[in-house]
């Protein structure tokens, strides 16, 4: 159930 | 140079074994403070923080800036060649390509000494802001634990539901379902087995169970798991050390 969402819509890569 | 010793061979074997299954290759940065190290899973869903200070070690040295990069799997392998109760000692030099891992025995004058070879990592590094959360948990690991992993045989997908007095982790898969409700108490003759509960906001928000079960393997490291939730950010589960912690920071699951 759900959509799963990458870490990257949240932090920033540096 | 870096001249890192535990007290405990035990502490290092739980730290690497609370993450080495999701993540493999970690870079270690070693400071003068301590040694912190940040990966991220293959599917880019969770993130491992780890800070060891400098202070968890019984005796300490960096005296330059150095990166470790290590295969946890061949590491594991080491360090499952030492005692629990051995101390160990990890040395490396300054620009190093292999890290000197050693076991002393001291009641039994035996000293082992393994070298592994050290990788070029080639890691992004998530910027981590300091992050609002609507809700924080802090309850004893094994408690969570269990929850995980008993709801986890339900379903891929597990619900954690906070309002003001409750904490609710539900699943629901192809066999059936299965809810945990727990209330927050304070147990004054075992503090550690309190459930506390600090809510701004209620918060309804689904994660991957294959991750919850991989955050679970940190419950060695502490009696406690802090627990942050938002419904704007990934969750933050932390196990803190002496001094330090391992976090695990786990991006959620949004409907369609």
């Amino acid at each position: 159930a759900g959509v799963q969402t990458r870490l990257e819509g949240f932090f920033k890569v540096v | 140079m870096l001249e890192a010793k535990f007290e405990q061979a035990s502490l290092f074997k739980r730290i690497i074994d609370g993450f080495k299954d999701c993540v493999q290759l970690v870079n270690f940065q070693c400071k003068e403070d301590g040694i912190i190290a940040q990966a991220v899973d293959d599917s880019r869903v969770l993130l491992v923080s780890l800070e060891i200070g400098k202070d968890a070690f019984q005796e300490f040295r960096c005296d330059h800036p150095i990166t470790l990069g290590m295969d946890l799997n061949s590491l594991s392998k080491i360090l499952r060649c030492g005692n629990n109760t051995d101390s160990l000692t990890l040395i490396a030099d300054d620009t190093p390509d292999s890290l000197l891992l050693l076991f002393e025995d001291t009641k039994r004058e035996r000293i082992s000494e393994y070298s592994l070879k050290l990788m070029d990592i080639d890691a992004d590094f998530l910027k981590i802001e300091e992050l609002q959360y609507d809700t924080t948990i802090m309850m004893p690991s094994a408690d969570f634990s269990k929850t995980v992993r008993d709801l986890s045989q339900l379903s891929d997908s597990l619900n954690i539901l906070v309002t003001k007095e409750t904490i609710k982790f539900v699943t629901d898969g192809d066999i059936g379902s299965g809810s945990v409700i727990m209330k927050p108490f304070i147990d004054m003759e075992n503090p550690d087995e309190s459930i506390k509960l600090e809510m701004e906001q209620p918060v309804d928000l689904t994660f991957g169970s294959k991750y919850l079960l991989d955050i679970v393997k940190g419950s060695a490291l502490s009696n406690k798991i802090g627990i942050r939730l938002s419904s704007e950010a990934p969750a933050l589960f932390q196990f803190d050390l002496t001094s330090g912690f391992l976090q695990f920071f786990l991006a959620p699951k949004f409907s369609d």
